[in-house]
């Protein structure tokens, strides 16, 4: 829920200020790759109605994003072409290179959906760059990476429920580490947005 | 064999 929230903020910025200033195309290019390769049992493997739909949301609002800021007129126009440097192949490369070696099963799927998990935990690297270097990160948007590093802090706490009360629910050692990986990444961000949040000033990372 | 992981997670 609260990556659906972070989905919805993004696009409502997107949607009402027409400008995507401050938001990584690179993040959404990387997101787009993990549901990409992540979902490829969507049609395989029926979990829930909710999970499918879920599943069809996060596909589906993610190229609509980089539909936005690649081809709007007005959207494209605000993107910090300049300032969003990273290179895709610097993460997706090792995190490949990884999911060969450290996997529970070698079956093209199961290789996928662990790149998937690892390419997941670092695909806000971009992002987290691109907002050291915006000088004015509004509202929305920091809200918006907020949420999106909350959601994995979230499951965090949901694996653990989820080993203690489950019977049936085996150890996944991949998911846990890269989950917390992911969090901890987002440790920096949280800092500084509980921090402006507290003294009810702009939110601004240190160069 | 190992088995793959269980997916009903996001």
């Amino acid at each position: 829920m609260t990556h659906l929230a972070s989905i919805c903020l993004l696009l409502l910025k997107i949607h009402t200020m027409k400008s995507c200033a401050g938001v990584s195309l690179k993040t959404q290019e990387l997101y787009a790759l993990v549901f990409v390769t992540r979902y490829l049992d969507l049609f395989s493997n029926f979990v829930s109605m909710y999970n499918t739909i879920m599943k069809i949301i996060f596909l589906s609002s993610t190229f609509g994003i980089i539909w936005y800021m690649r081809g709007h007129k007005l959207v494209r126009q605000s993107y910090d072409k300049e300032q969003d440097t990273f290179r895709h192949y610097f993460l997706v490369i090792p995190c490949m290179v990884l999911a060969l070696v450290i996997h529970s099963k070698f079956t093209l799927l199961e290789v996928l959906w662990t790149f998937s998990i690892y390419l997941e935990a670092v695909a806000i690297l971009p992002q987290l760059v691109l907002l050291q270097r915006t000088r004015n990160i509004d509202n929305l948007t920091g809200n918006y990476i907020f949420c999106l590093g909350a959601y994995r802090a979230l499951y965090l706490l949901n694996w653990i429920y989820r080993y203690f009360m489950e019977k049936n629910y085996h150890a996944q050692w991949i998911t846990w580490m890269a989950g917390m990986i992911q969090t901890a990444i987002y440790a920096d961000f949280f800092y500084y947005y509980f921090k402006s949040w507290k003294k009810n000033e702009r939110l601004k990372l240190p160069a | 064999e190992d088995a793959a992981v269980q997916k009903d997670e996001l």
